[in-house]
């Protein structure tokens, strides 16, 4: 992870924030409903709270915007940039832009969220049948009044389930006039208009008059994109228009014909030929609860990270069952974590000093172990042994990352080798004085990511560490783990306070909360993790990748389940020469 | 839905942003917005070496094989949908 420059932070925990206008795209309530889940995501692993305002400036102004939109730092039409934000401080600093010349959804194609009608507002169900025939969009079959419906479930015929899709002819959003519908036709500025219109702003979006005259009445409001509305080309917005003629020939759908690029498309009257307006038709779209949640990471504090995983990547990939990588955790946690990160200087943040490596705290004392946070432990290790050489040990008893920095473990003494400050090996350091009370020879160690709690094990029996108070030893039984296990060989963290414990051809999953094992475990290493070792003497995570060592090599595996290397410890790893 | 049958004619579509870029001007816009060259070091230095290193630096920095080539993950990464902040600098 990454933080901007002087670990721009926020000095209070209590945030605000205000959604200054809404994309077309989607209901307002989906866009509502999409940002509070997106700080969820935040607040859920940091003490940090999100409150919406609807008036007065708040720490985090939201805003939908193309082109250039007022700062500065123009998007850049449909794909490309999606959104940009701010790192905390006053003013723009904190704000979060969504470009929209972007289909926003919620990133499965378009969401129809329905008004009036039977269903209490339900999305729509494409397809769904009507009177026999099928549709894929909203219709107005059926009724007189024009106004487009669709079924909220397979079919209307069976379930008479149904709501009216966003159009103009049933509100508006924004604008003047408390959601009224449009009145067509409308004068503005003395020409008559029987549709929504640009004409008149800069910004690109459609509105339309609430009432006949809008050069008499000024009473006006923005129009919802309808299902069919069109993204990009040179009507966005604009519902397709069907049948529309093309080179002559009649299209009651979208289609990819006169392109190269397969991309779909629809004439925005009814002959293109003529009139040459059209574009691109709804694809899947860019969820905004993703790109808002790391948008809000910027406007945190969070700059990009180099994890592909990681929300703080800088780009777009969508996920279904979106999880917070350790990685941005670190990160936020780093910040805002319970003491962990630089403490606010003054009344607004202001930058602090070159970003240091992870404080480590003075001699805390801790209240109960549920509230503790707890830092490594105090002051730096002394080196006790530096003649004792990390490149001479032929294996390793355990290896593991603390804090950020790989720690080899062997007979009582360990080294540790830090990627990021590029300080080589450091040590031997004895384990007795670090975590006074283990064996001499461990099995396994791990860092609970969340609460930064050290586990050891040796044999059956495993300590727990919260800087410099231990819990132990315990015996493995009492965390659900069978007589027959005699040693615990490693540990891959996993997120939400997961820790996957391997012995032999076998693992576990243990809920580091409740420090019991889950059911339905154990279960084969082979099972998903094919291709290593399944008689490994360390297994750890590092770097977002699996480890699994057997002498003196290693197989590195992608969160993805693949082997993608197969190396030495001492050289690779350690870096020996 | 019946296989379009081959593309007619190719339109050339009014008000469509086409990107009449070539690799490397896409490439040297991708690196300076995204600060992985200043515009200082895109005019004085030798124009292949300082892309070269340039590239190296992105293709770090978003995991990608570090050849300090125009390679095609490489420009397929300059065309991903992605965030404006910069990855690298203020």
């Amino acid at each position: 992870f990454l933080t901007f420059e002087g670990d721009l932070k926020w000095d209070h925990m209590d945030l605000t924030y205000r959604v200054m206008n809404y994309s077309p795209d989607l209901d307002r309530a989906v866009i509502d409903d999409a940002f509070r889940r997106a700080f969820k995501v935040w607040s859920d692993v940091t003490p940090l709270t999100f409150t919406q305002i609807y008036s007065g400036e708040a720490d985090i102004m939201i805003m939908f915007g193309s082109q250039e939109h007022g700062d500065g730092y123009p998007f850049d039409g449909k794909d490309g940039l999606l959104a940009h934000a701010f790192p905390p401080g006053q003013g723009i600093q904190g704000d979060a832009h969504f470009d929209d010349d972007e289909l926003w959804t919620l990133g499965t194609g378009i969401v129809v969220k329905t008004r009036h009608g039977n269903a209490n507002g339900a999305d729509c169900h494409f397809p769904f049948v009507f009177e026999g025939r099928s549709y894929s969009r909203c219709i107005t079959e059926g009724r007189t009044d024009g106004l487009p419906w669709c079924a909220t479930t397979g079919s209307y015929d069976r379930d008479k389930k149904y709501g009216f899709c966003p159009s103009e002819l049933l509100y508006t959003t924004g604008g003047n006039s408390d959601g009224s519908p449009c009145v067509f036709p409308f004068i503005f500025e003395g020409t008559s208009y029987d549709a929504c219109t640009t004409d008149g702003r800069s910004d690109g979006y459609r509105w339309c008059a609430t009432t006949a005259n809008f050069d008499q009445d000024k009473k006006y409001g923005f129009c919802p994109n309808r299902d069919t509305a069109v993204v990009g080309g040179n009507s966005q917005g604009d519902p397709c228009v069907f049948p529309f003629t093309f080179l002559g020939q009649s299209y009651s759908t979208c289609t990819s014909q006169g392109r190269q690029d397969g991309k779909l498309w629809c004439a925005t009257t009814s002959n293109y030929d003529t009139d040459k307006k059209w574009g691109f038709c709804p694809d899947r779209g860019y969820s905004i609860f993703l790109v808002a949640a790391h948008e809000f990471g910027h406007s945190l504090g969070l700059d990009h990270s180099s994890v592909r995983e990681a929300l703080m990547y800088p780009m777009y990939s969508y996920i279904q069952d979106f999880q917070l990588h350790p990685d941005d955790v670190q990160g936020i946690q780093y910040l805002y974590g319970r003491g962990s990160g630089p403490e606010p200087t003054a009344s607004t943040p202001v930058p602090t000093e070159k970003p240091q490596p992870m404080p480590t705290e003075a001699g805390s004392t801790f209240t109960t172990e549920e509230e503790e946070e707890t830092p490594e432990p105090t002051g730096e290790p002394i080196p006790v042994d530096p003649s004792r050489d990390a490149c001479a040990e032929k294996n390793f008893d355990a290896i593991t990352e603390i804090n950020g920095e790989l720690h080899f473990f062997k007979d009582g003494k360990y080294w540790t080798h830090s990627s990021f400050w590029k300080m080589g090996i450091q040590g031997a350091f004895s384990v007795a004085d670090t975590w006074p009370g283990l064996p001499l020879v461990i099995d396994a160690a791990f860092q609970d990511l969340l609460t930064k709690r050290i586990f050891f094990f040796a044999g059956r029996q495993f300590w727990v560490f919260s800087g410099k108070t231990m819990l132990g030893p315990r015996g493995i039984e009492k965390l659900g783990i069978g007589k027959g296990v005699g040693r615990i060989s490693g540990a891959l963290q996993r997120g939400r306070g997961k820790v996957l414990l391997f012995s032999g051809e076998n693992y576990w999953r243990l809920d580091v909360k409740v420090q019991r094992v889950d059911k339905g475990y154990p279960r084969a290493t082979d099972d998903i993790f094919t291709g290593v070792p399944l008689d490994a003497h360390n297994v750890f995570l590092y770097q977002d990748k699996y480890h699994f060592c057997r002498g003196s090599f290693y197989w590195r595996m992608t969160p993805r389940y693949q082997v993608d290397r197969v190396g030495y410890v001492k050289y690779d790893i350690l870096q020996c020469p | 839905a019946p296989l379009q049958s081959k593309p007619q004619a190719v339109v050339t579509f009014p008000g469509e942003l086409l990107s009449n870029l070539s690799d490397v001007e896409l490439a040297e816009n991708y690196l300076l917005r995204f600060g992985y060259t200043t515009g200082a070091e895109a005019r004085t230095g030798s124009k292949h070496v300082s892309l070269a290193k340039a590239l190296r630096r992105m293709q770090k920095q978003l995991g990608l094989k570090e050849t300090g080539e125009l390679d095609a993950d490489t420009l397929e990464a300059m065309r991903a949908p992605r965030c404006g902040v910069p990855d690298v600098g203020p």
